[in-house]
C-alpha cells in the first residue's frame, strides 16, 4: 500500500509547498510512484509544477465535494516523475461548503483510500491555517505528518499550537494520527538564529527530526517561476542535493529500496 | 480621526506581522498614537511584542464576539511606543462562531470605529488566509490596505487572487475598500529574482508601491525571539532603517507632520 503523508504547518511560508514538490519529485526520481495532492486554495503546488490554476475546471475542489471521481482529475507529468491532483481558486469556497456536509473532516481520506495501491507515496500540501481543508489533510494522513519548520523563531513558536491541534484530532476523528517527521528548512548556517532554532526543535522532537536539513538556497525560490521542481530546474544546487538526500532518508526509514 | 490600515496577504510568511510591529513602533517613535490589532490565531504580533499568547484571557476573540468592550482589552507599552489588542489561540474558534452571527463580516469595523479618535494609526495584522477573520480585517480598513509582498515568485503569483477578493468585498460589504500601498519585503539585492519580482510588482501597482523597500535582514528575524520591535532591539540595522523610512513615507503621504 502506498504511504500517505500530509505536509502541514499553519505558520505561513515555512516551505510546505517547496517540500511537497521537491521531495515528491526526488521520490519519483528514485522510481517511486508519486501523487501530489494540492488542497491549498493558493494552488501553489499546482503552479510550481507549471500548471495555471485558473485553467483547472475540477481538481481537488470537485473531488472533495463529490462532483468528480478522483481518477478523472489527476494529471500525470512523466518529466517530473510525479502525478498531481491540482487545486484551483474555487477551493477557497470549499471550506464553507464542506461545513454543511456529512463527514466534512473525512472527505479527503475517503477519496484517497481507494487509490492508495496505485502509488507508493501520496503527499498532501496544506494551506497555512488550521481550518477544514487542513483538517481533511490531517485525517487523510494514514502514515503520518511531515512538518516543515523554518529555522526562525516564529515558526518554532507555532509548533505548540500545531501539536495541540494534532492531539485534538487524535482524540476525536483520527486516533492513529502521528508525526512521521519534522524537516528543518531554510537553514542558514551563518546565523546563530538558525542553529538555535534547530537545536530547540531537535530537543523537542528528538529522533522525529530528519537528519537532512534543507539549506536556504535561492535556486529553490527561483524554480517555481519556471514551473519545475528543483530536480529538473537545477539538480546541482544545494537545495536539490538536500531534497534528494531527504527522499533517500525517508525511503530508508520506510524500508523502501 | 485615526487612520485604520489593514495589513493583508493570504500568502504565508511575506512579512505581514513584521510590518505591523515595526512600522507601528516607528510611527509611535515619531509621536503618533498607535494601536496594533492582532486578528491572527497564531498571535504572532502579540508574541513579537513580548506577550505570551497563552496568558491572554480575552483579547481580540472576546471583543469580536461581543463578550468584552474593546477598551478593557487593550494593552499599552510605552517603551515600544504603541498599544496592542492581543490575540490568543481561542481566536482559532472565532471563525466558526462568527459564521452564525449577524454582521459577521462587520464585527471588527463595529468595534474599531468608536475608538478611532483615540489613535492616529490603527494597524490590523491578518492571518495568511481569506477566511472570516481576514474578511473582518478588510471591512475594517477605513483608510485602505497595506499589502506586503515578499520579493519571490509565489508571493507575486498570489496577488491576483488577493485583488479578486478585494474586488469582491468592494462590490458587496465595503464599496470604499482601497489599496493604500504595496510594500516590497525581504528584498535581497544580490539576486535577480528579487529585482525581477520588484519590477513586476511596480509594473502592476505603479505608484501604489512604496518607494521604501524592506531588505532581508537577519535582525528582523531575531527580534521576535526577544519580544521587541526592531526599533528597540537593533535600531542601527538595515531592517530598522527601512521600517523607519517606511513610517516617514507613510506619514508624508498622509500629510502628517
Ligand atoms: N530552502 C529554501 N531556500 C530558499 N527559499 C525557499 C526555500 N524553501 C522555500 N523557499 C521559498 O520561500 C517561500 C516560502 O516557501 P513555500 O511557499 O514553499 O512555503 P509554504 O509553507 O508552502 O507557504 P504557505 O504557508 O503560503 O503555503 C517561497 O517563495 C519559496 O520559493
Ligand atoms: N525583511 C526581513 N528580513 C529577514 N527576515 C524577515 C523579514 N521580514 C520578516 N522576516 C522573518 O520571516 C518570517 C516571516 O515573516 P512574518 O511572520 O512577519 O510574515 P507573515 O506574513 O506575518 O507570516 P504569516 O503568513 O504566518 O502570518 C519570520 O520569521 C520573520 O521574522
Ligand atoms: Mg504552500
Ligand atoms: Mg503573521
Amino acid at each position: 500500500l502506498g504511504k500517505i503523508y500530509t505536509i502541514v504547518n499553519q505558520k505561513g511560508g515555512v516551505g510546505k509547498t517547496t517540500t511537497a514538490i521537491n521531495l515528491g519529485s526526488y521520490l519519483g526520481f528514485y522510481g517511486q510512484r508519486v501523487l501530489i495532492v494540492d488542497i491549498d486554495p493558493q494552488a501553489n503546488a499546482t503552479s510550481c509544477l507549471g500548471i495555471d490554476k485558473n485553467t483547472i475546471q475540477g481538481g481537488t475542489y470537485d473531488v472533495l465535494i463529490g462532483a468528480q471521481p478522483i481518477l478523472t482529475q489527476i494529471l500525470h507529468n512523466p518529466r517530473f516523475k510525479l502525478s498531481l491532483l491540482p487545486a484551483s481558486p474555487a477551493l477557497a469556497g470549499a471550506e464553507i461548503e464542506l461545513i454543511e456536509m456529512e463527514n466534512r473532516g473525512n472527505r479527503l481520506h475517503q477519496v484517497l483510500d481507494p487509490i492508495r495501491n496505485r502509488y507508493d507515496y501520496i503527499l498532501v500540501d496544506c494551506p497555512p491555517s488550521l481550518g477544514l481543508l487542513t483538517l481533511n489533510g490531517l485525517v487523510a494522513a494514514q502514515d503520518g505528518l511531515l512538518i516543515p519548520v523554518q529555522c526562525e523563531y516564529l515558526a518554532l513558536e507555532g509548533l505548540g499550537q500545531l501539536t495541540q491541534t494534532i492531539n485534538r484530532v487524535k482524540s476525536s476523528l483520527f486516533p492513529n494520527l502521528s508525526i512521521r517527521g519534522v524537516i528543518l528548512t531554510m537553514y542558514d548556517g551563518r546565523t546563530n538564529l538558525a542553529a538555535d532554532v534547530a537545536s530547540e526543535v531537535r530537543g523537542a522532537f528528538d529522533s522525529l527530526v530528519f537528519e537532512t536539513m534543507i539549506p536556504r538556497s535561492i535556486r529553490l525560490a527561483e524554480a517555481p517561476s519556471y514551473g519545475m521542481p528543483i530536480s529538473v530546474f537545477e539538480p546541482g544546487s544545494s537545495g536539490a542535493r538536500a531534497y534528494r538526500a531527504l527522499a533517500k532518508e525517508l525511503m530508508a526509514k520506510d524500508n523502501v529500496q
